[in-house]
């Protein structure tokens, strides 16, 4: 499961 | 989000503006990879494809634009503008960057998060980053004249990626404890990259010489 703040960067 | 974090998004920005500006002011783009640039875009397109369906904050919404935007302007002006597309050195830039594309979708495939179609596009593009460099680094080494705003340029760059590595560390130990494996192995391998450049660009720097990569 992917937390949303995985893909937070750029 | 960090200082560092901040600070590498913004050494990135800084790179794309020094990187137009060259462009745009010299009506120039010799030693320019346009495979590099070509890359970017793809590695932008397949990484902000959640721009749509997911809102993290206005910051990264307006710098995934801004992204997306500058590499596609980059990309046009080299290989488009009458005058630019003149100064492209095309038969210098001979790397086979197609060859980086399977690979880096095959190991997506293999390594990643979630069998998605985002995730494994996503994984994708941090794959195609750590490597889309290496036409650059290819063209400047071929260079005999490397001028200031193309050293610049790369340098900025370099500077982001290891201002991120900088984040990564902050974020682990001071903010979340979480371990993101997939950007912290692409990223390192990306930032040990620049490692070569950044000396011979340091060691120029040190003795107010034109910078020069040894071939």
């Amino acid at each position: 499961y992917l937390d949303d703040d995985d893909h937070d960067e750029l | 989000m960090n200082l560092f974090r901040l600070a590498g998004d913004m050494t990135h920005l800084f790179s794309i503006i020094v990187l137009l500006l060259k462009i745009h002011a010299t009506k120039s783009c010799s030693g320019i990879s346009l495979k590099t640039q070509e890359l970017y875009v793809i590695v932008f397109l397949t990484r902000y494809l959640d721009l749509f369906t997911r809102f993290v904050s206005l910051y990264n919404t307006v710098m995934k634009i801004v992204f997306i935007g500058t590499s596609f302007a980059i990309v046009w002006y080299m290989r488009y503008h009458k005058v630019v597309k003149q100064t492209y050195n095309k038969d210098e830039d001979t790397f086979k960057h197609y060859f980086l594309l399977l690979p880096c979708f095959v190991l997506a495939l293999l390594l990643h998060n979630e069998f998605t179609t985002m995730d494994v596009l996503w994984t994708f593009s941090l794959y195609l980053e750590a490597v889309a460099i290496l036409p650059q680094l290819v063209l400047l080494q071929q260079s005999r004249n490397i001028d200031n705003l193309t050293g610049n340029y790369v340098f900025f760059l370099g500077a982001y990626r290891g201002l991120y590595v900088l984040n990564w560390i902050y974020r682990y130990f001071l903010q979340d404890h979480r371990a993101r494996w997939i950007p912290w192995i692409s990223g390192l391998v990306q930032t040990a990259l620049y490692a070569d450049f950044f000396y011979y660009y340091i060691l120029s720097w040190k003795k107010h010489e034109k910078l020069k990569l040894p071939a």
